[in-house]
C-alpha cells in the first residue's frame, strides 16, 4: 500500500 | 496534486531547461559535472521503470519521459557534441561515483518496501538522487568560480527538493494515513546537501556579486 502511494511522485 | 508538488516539479523542469539552454547557447559545459548528469540518468532510468507497467496520469507519464530524454540529451552534448565536449573539465570531475552507487544499492537491498526487482531499483533511485549532486558540488568547489547559469541550475535543483518537503508536510496533514519514511528521510538528506550552497548563493545575490565559494 505504502509503496504504490510513493510512486505517484516524480 | 497540490500546489507545492506542482511548483517543485516545475522548478525541477526549469532547472534542466536552464542547463540545456546554457549548454546550447554558450556551446560550453564548463563547470558542469558529467558524473552528476550520468547519476541523474541512472536515477531516472531505475525509477521510471514503472512506465512499462503502471499508469498514474498523463502528467506523470509525460514528465517522466521529459526527464529521461533531457538527461540523455545533456549527456550526449557533454560526451559527443563536437564543440561542447571540448569544454568539459574532465580532469577536475573526478568524483568516484561507485562510492555513491554501491552504498545506495546496498541500502536499497536492506531498507525497502518490498523485495522485488522494480521496488528495490525504485528505492535505489530515491537514495541515489539524494547524493547525485555531490560530484557537481565538488567540481564547483574545485573550479571556484561559479558562472551564473550553473549557479542558478543548482539553486533551482535545491529549491525543487525544498518544495517537495513542503509538499510532504501538506500531504501528511491532508491525506489520511499518508506516510513515506524512505522518501521523507532521503528527501531531507537531499535538501540538506544544498544548504551550504544556498548560503553562498543568497549571500552573492544580496551583495549583488558573482558567486564564489570559499577555498
Amino acid at each position: 500500500e505504502e509503496a504504490s502511494a510513493a510512486h505517484d511522485e516524480l | 496534486m497540490n500546489i507545492f508538488r506542482l511548483a517543485g516539479d516545475m522548478t525541477h523542469l526549469l532547472s534542466i531547461i536552464v542547463l540545456l539552454l546554457k549548454i546550447q547557447a554558450t556551446k560550453s559545459c564548463a563547470g558542469v559535472s558529467l558524473k552528476t548528469q550520468e547519476l541523474y540518468a541512472v536515477v531516472f532510468v531505475t525509477r521510471y521503470l514503472d512506465l512499462f507497467y503502471s499508469f498514474i496520469s498523463l502528467y506523470n507519464t509525460v514528465m517522466k519521459i521529459i526527464f529521461l530524454l533531457t538527461a540523455f540529451t545533456i549527456i550526449w552534448y557533454m560526451r559527443k557534441h563536437k564543440v561542447v565536449c571540448q569544454t568539459y573539465d574532465k580532469e577536475q570531475d573526478t568524483f568516484r561515483v561507485l562510492f555513491l552507487i554501491v552504498p545506495c544499492f546496498v541500502l536499497a537491498l536492506l531498507v525497502n518496501h518490498e523485495m522485488s526487482v522494480t521496488e528495490v531499483l525504485w528505492t535505489f533511485s530515491i537514495y541515489l538522487e539524494a547524493v547525485a549532486i555531490l560530484p557537481q558540488l565538488v567540481l564547483l568547489q574545485r573550479t571556484k568560480n561559479v558562472d551564473n547559469l550553473t549557479g542558478n541550475y543548482i539553486f533551482m535543483l535545491g529549491s525543487y527538493r525544498a518544495l517537495y518537503l513542503v509538499n510532504w508536510v501538506y500531504r501528511y496533514f491532508t491525506e489520511l494515513g499518508y506516510r513515506q519514511w524512505i522518501v521523507w528521510v532521503s528527501g531531507t538528506v537531499q535538501t540538506c546537501v544544498y544548504l551550504d550552497f544556498f548560503y553562498y548563493y543568497v549571500q552573492a545575490w544580496r551583495n549583488n556579486e558573482r558567486m564564489k565559494l570559499p577555498g
